[in-house]
């Protein structure tokens, strides 16, 4: 799916801060 | 009574009985207890005093303590319950909870919600959300022209925006995320259910009888 097809909010969810499984990986 | 015992550990200052939490939150009494694991490294990675500041938590998601994310403050901000600039060991098990697999849907969603109204208004405002995509489309590789950005705000709040007034209110995020499920994706981290085996020297550490519980 290319950036344009997607909502404001998938595009969003793309980005690296809001991906806190890194935070287990401690 | 072995050499193991480690009923009188010393705890950090925002330590909090791992039984209340269990109770308070979807974590079992071992699960709190790994996390407390997680939890003394992360906060003692910059400076070793028992709570996690801003520098702390942008190490351990990025693995680099400098690097500037509207997203990760927003995080923070939100795991800092008590607003003090710092997460205590409570505000981390009890802000975590909202990803456990076995969390109330509701409060994944509402706790989304929060991560979007950057100016806490209680609306998700369509300049809140252009400004989250900047920020996204500067962190990444990615390069959408401006008006491809109007394009792609135009058919978010078409859809999401009911009363179309210009912001998203929490009910109309409620019927926007029940069809649109793959945004709850982020607010489950599957992580969080192995916990106890990720961390397993929470064992040694242990102050609660039955750690079964």
């Amino acid at each position: 799916l290319g950036p344009s097809m997607m909502n404001a909010f998938e595009l969003i969810t793309l980005s690296q801060g809001l991906n806190l499984s890194a935070l287990f990986e401690t | 009574m072995g050499c193991f015992n480690s009923k009188f550990t010393k705890h950090s200052p925002g330590y909090e009985d791992p039984v209340k939490l269990a109770a308070e939150t979807a974590f079992s009494v071992s699960e709190v207890e790994a996390l407390y694991e997680l939890f003394k490294k992360i906060s003692s990675s910059v400076i070793d005093d028992g709570l996690i500041n801003k520098e702390e938590f942008q190490l351990a998601l990025f693995k680099n303590s400098k690097k500037e994310n509207l997203f990760a403050d927003r995080v923070f901000d939100l795991f800092d319950v008590k607003r003090k600039g710092v997460i205590d060991f409570g505000d981390f098990v009890r802000s975590l909870s909202v990803f456990h697999p076995n969390a109330p849907q509701e409060d994944k969603i509402d706790f989304a919600f929060k991560l979007y109204d950057l100016q806490c208004t209680g609306y998700i405002e369509r300049e809140e959300v252009k400004q989250m995509l900047i920020a996204l489309l500067c962190e990444s590789e990615m390069k959408l022209a401006d008006e491809v950005i109007e394009t792609i705000l135009d058919k978010t709040f078409q859809e999401a925006d009911v009363d179309q007034d210009g912001r998203i209110d929490r009910d109309e995020w409620q019927k926007f995320v029940s069809h649109n499920p793959s945004l709850m994706k982020i607010m489950t981290l599957p992580y969080l259910k192995d916990i106890t085996t990720t961390f397993p020297s929470f064992v040694f550490n242990s102050e609660v009888d039955d750690i079964a519980t």
